[in-house]
């Protein structure tokens, strides 16, 4: 629903990095690998 | 002048050993001598490569599969045994000696070719030469066994200088990774420390604006 | 059976070539025996555990480093050559032979030992036995010398492929590297894109509350 977009829009950047959360070795792991190569 | 060294034992004696000698220049087609010897008298005699095409023409092979019928017969030594077979006929009157080698197959043999022998006069020369040949042989091919240890244990320490290489680019990959990865976690958050200050003084202002406009 | 034959000129006769075919078992200071031909006769004989003991006394030497002495005089060949001297004596009438050899100094040379042999009766035998013994040897290193040379092409071969994977691995590391740093750079400029508008929007919070305290 656009209220759930615009939670995660303010809560995750667009590769679904927390803004805010601290993250850790997995978790970046995590999101490099959902990036895609032509990023 | 390439040369062979090789025991054979004629179908007439198979318990007699004779030691027979081929040499040739370059190809054994254009021609070879023969040196064959008892290791008491010798005898020497000569195939010519005319010689060579008569007998591959009275045995109706190609010549060139003629020439290698005879590699394999008086050149290969062991790997040829059995399939050979050699004939010797000594004709000590006239110093000579009769040699001839046939092809043995499954149902009889046929005749590869054959040749008239000289008696040698002096055969202890020949007998010197056959012993000094060997040595010389064993000579080589004992340098070149040790050159190609060396090469061996050469080749042994380079792979295994690269596989030590290999092992430590793999660490400094996987190294490289986690120092990578802990560094951008530090900078990362950072910068999510430092949004979370921006949002709670946004929240602040917002809030400080919404009581001002309230006592207003 | 240890066995080498080697070529040897006596002193007497440099002109004359004999072969030295020395055996024995596992170690030669236990005794040996000693076959000498000149292509035609051939003398043998052998020297005891004890005769070699006498001898080391007799030239005053420590045993061991006699024996030494004696491996390199009798069975070194070409290693050797022009370091000791060899004497061989023909006595045709009672069919023997009288053997020595000796160390050759700069200032002299020094005795090292000498043996009677006795003539063979049937010399032949023992030529085509040198002979084959060389054949022998010669099929033995032969077979050596193709291991060694497979041997060689394998190690070539590993050597090659593992800097092949040293080569994959040095490149991976580098595509890995600029790979996350890549990866990072997009991430982090999010987080500044959001810094940036946070900080915006903060400055446009600051500066309306500003305007509502003066307005006030």
């Amino acid at each position: 629903s656009p209220d759930t977009k615009e939670h995660f829009a303010r809560e995750y950047d667009c590769y679904g990095d927390s803004y805010t959360a601290d993250t850790d070795v997995t978790q970046l792991k995590e999101v490099f690998s959902r990036m895609k190569d032509n990023e | 002048m390439e040369k062979t060294l090789n025991r054979i034992r004629p179908v007439s004696d198979p318990e007699a050993m004779y030691f027979l000698q081929v040499s040739w220049e370059k190809d054994l087609g254009a021609g070879f001598g023969i040196t064959l010897s008892d290791g008491q008298c010798a005898w020497t005699g000569a195939v010519s490569e005319a010689e060579i095409s008569r007998e591959a023409a009275d045995v109706e092979m190609n010549r060139e599969k003629y020439v290698g019928e005879l590699k394999k017969a008086l050149i290969a030594g062991e790997e040829s045994a059995g399939r050979y077979n050699f004939a010797i006929s000594r004709d000590d009157e006239n110093m000579e000696c009769h040699f001839s080698y046939e092809r043995n197959l499954k149902d009889g043999s046929f005749r590869l070719g054959s040749l008239k022998l000289q008696k040698v006069l002096s055969p202890v020369e020949v007998v010197k030469e056959l012993i000094g040949y060997c040595l010389d042989c064993l000579g080589r091919l004992q340098s070149k066994t040790e050159h190609l240890q060396k090469e061996n244990e050469r080749l042994f320490r380079c792979w295994s200088d690269t596989e030590k290489r290999l092992e430590k680019c793999v660490e400094a990959k996987e190294e490289l990774e986690a120092d990578l990865y802990n560094r951008f976690i530090l900078v990362l958050n950072e910068k999510k420390a430092k949004i979370r200050n921006l949002q709670k003084l946004l929240n602040e202002a917002k809030e400080s604006a919404a009581a001002a406009k309230y006592t207003r």
